[in-house]
């Protein structure tokens, strides 16, 4: 049920 | 060189049953404001953060920056031979191999002493910034947890939707559908037992079941849970540890069917 997005794009790389 | 010490050696045994199954390998960042820890689960979907502060510790010390790259199933193996009520100490040298965990009883004089070895681990970092949400609830840990868990038994998605007449978690499964509604509640006797629903523009997400049903595995570190939701952002669950220490979790939804 539905596509899961990944975490990562939300929050920059420091 | 690092030397914390823990009144209770509970708070690290209860943080490590929380995220062992999340996160496999990660570092302890320590450093003069405490002991940090941020790791994504393998797939990426879920991202982990802790905070210990200084005052969670008496006394805690470290002059420099140092990460301990722990293997969680490792921790545990060892945190095992550590009773709820021990007082724990956690010491490290500034570019250590080992990490030196020492368990004092209070009640007798044994003193159980470990090394756990250390690992170099690159981990990726992520920027978490300040997020004003659009909708904050506020809730027993175990009532989170309940809700998560009946979900779960019907579908592997659940669709969280708050607006002005509630919190409604809502899913969709083979066998057919299920929803629980919250409204704010103040019970006066047990302030615990309270619901709070803060609510700035309504929200609607979904998430897989799977993740939030893992990260209620914290529920042991705190009778409230605070859940927090802004639309196209990831979901997050905070749990207080003590003092002001945290453990975050952070979840990406899903979209479309």
């Amino acid at each position: 049920t539905g596509k899961q997005l990944k975490i990562c794009p939300y929050y920059a790389s420091r | 060189m690092l030397e914390a010490r823990l009144e209770q050696a509970s708070i690290l045994k209860k943080v490590v049953d929380a995220i062992k199954d999340l996160v496999q390998d990660c570092n302890f960042d320590c450093n003069d404001s405490g002991i940090a820890l941020q790791a994504m689960d393998n797939s990426h979907v879920a991202l982990v953060s802790m905070m210990l502060k200084t005052e969670t510790f008496s006394p805690f010390r470290c002059d420099r920056n140092i990460a301990l790259g722990v293997n969680l199933t490792s921790l545990t193996k060892v945190l095992r031979a550590a009773q709820n009520e021990d007082i724990l100490t956690l010491k490290a040298e500034d570019a250590p191999d080992v990490l030196n965990l020492v368990f004092e009883s209070s009640e007798n004089d044994r003193i159980s002493e470990y090394d756990l070895k250390l690992m170099d681990i690159d981990q990726e970092h992520l920027g978490i910034p300040d997020t004003e949400y659009a909708a904050t609830i506020s809730m027993p840990s175990a009532e989170f947890k309940r809700i998560t868990t009946d979900l779960m038994a019907m579908s592997e998605s659940v669709n969280i939707e708050a607006s002005k007449d509630g919190v409604k978690f809502s899913c969709q499964g083979d066998i057919g559908n299920g929803s629980i509604t919250l409204r704010q509640h103040t019970n006066v006797d047990k302030p615990a037992e309270n619901i709070e629903i803060e609510l700035s523009e309504p929200v609607s997400l979904t998430f897989s079941l799977k993740y939030l049903v893992n990260f209620c595995k914290a529920s042991a570190l705190s009778s409230t849970v605070k859940i927090c939701l802004s639309n196209e952002v990831p979901l997050l669950v905070e749990y207080n540890i003590s003092a002001s220490s945290y453990l975050r979790f952070y979840l990406a939804p899903k979209i479309g069917d």
